[in-house]
């Protein structure tokens, strides 16, 4: 006989993702800058450094409090940073045969290696 | 037995939704 209960909400954390999602949309409680090729993009640190390694070394320590903008390279990578931060909120990576080498080298850059892993596999298999 | 917990599934939302920005 069952002392107790535990709800398990299966899908707690899509929801709160999507909403985060939203709160960078609308720009509340965003607490740092990207500047890509001079473009700004909104973000949150706890979602960046949650998700990439590079933004974790950047974040993690008592200096990072203070880092409100952080130039990103911009060059051939840049065109992989808005799909990469899409998919850090969304769960979703949009890829094309177009933009995967971008993405590819964004994905590097931030120490993101299991989309890494996917870019490779989907270069990969649009070659074959 | 004593101490047994059971888990259960909630499939529905667990949050509120924000709204999305017109």
């Amino acid at each position: 006989r069952a002392l107790g209960y535990v709800r398990e909400f299966t899908r707690h954390s899509s929801d709160v993702l999507g909403n985060l999602n939203e709160l960078r949309l609308r720009g509340i409680l965003t607490d740092v800058t990207l500047l890509v090729g001079g473009q700004p993009l909104r973000a949150h640190k706890a979602v960046l450094i949650a998700c990439s390694g590079f933004f974790y070394s950047i974040f993690r320590g008592r200096a990072g409090v203070g880092v409100d903008v952080l130039s990103l390279p911009g060059g051939p990578e840049a065109g992989g940073f808005a799909p990469l931060l899409d998919f850090m909120y969304t769960s979703r990576l949009r890829l094309s045969p177009a933009t995967a080498p971008a993405v590819l080298a964004a994905a590097t850059y931030l120490q993101m290696d299991h989309v890494v892993q996917a870019c490779h596999r989907f270069i990969q298999a649009s070659y074959e | 037995h004593e101490g047994l917990v059971a888990t259960v599934k909630e499939a529905g939302r667990s949050i509120h939704e924000i709204p999305r920005e017109e």
